[in-house]
């Protein structure tokens, strides 16, 4: 697979562009996070494309974000959990 | 308070993605 580039992403609509960053991400995060690659993914996405176009071409930036997102997720489920709200 | 990443963002649902052999 060629690398991305801040053109060819460039070239598409503005939603299709966090697709396609996606599609790059999400296997690289299965493979670390198999069951929660797909809420990860969703959580980089919102982050700006330059910044998310660094990470796919470092992967030790990406892979700290990924351990962020694992560690936001995991202080949200616990608050959900311990609130019991409805 | 640093991390700016979203626990509510919206799940991502790839296309393309296929298991790697």
């Amino acid at each position: 697979q060629e690398p991305l580039t801040a053109s060819m992403l460039a070239a598409a609509p503005p939603q299709e562009q966090k697709q396609i960053l996606g599609e790059r991400l999400y296997p690289l995060i299965h493979a670390m996070h198999p069951f929660l690659a797909g809420k990860i993914t969703g959580m980089l996405l919102e982050i700006d494309n330059s910044e998310l176009l660094l990470m796919l071409e470092s992967p030790e930036s990406l892979h700290s974000k990924i351990e962020e997102a694992v560690a936001v997720l995991q202080v949200h489920q616990m608050s959900e959990s311990s609130h019991k709200s409805a | 308070r640093k991390s700016t990443l979203n626990p509510n963002a919206k799940e991502f649902n790839p296309r393309s993605f296929a298991q790697p052999k």
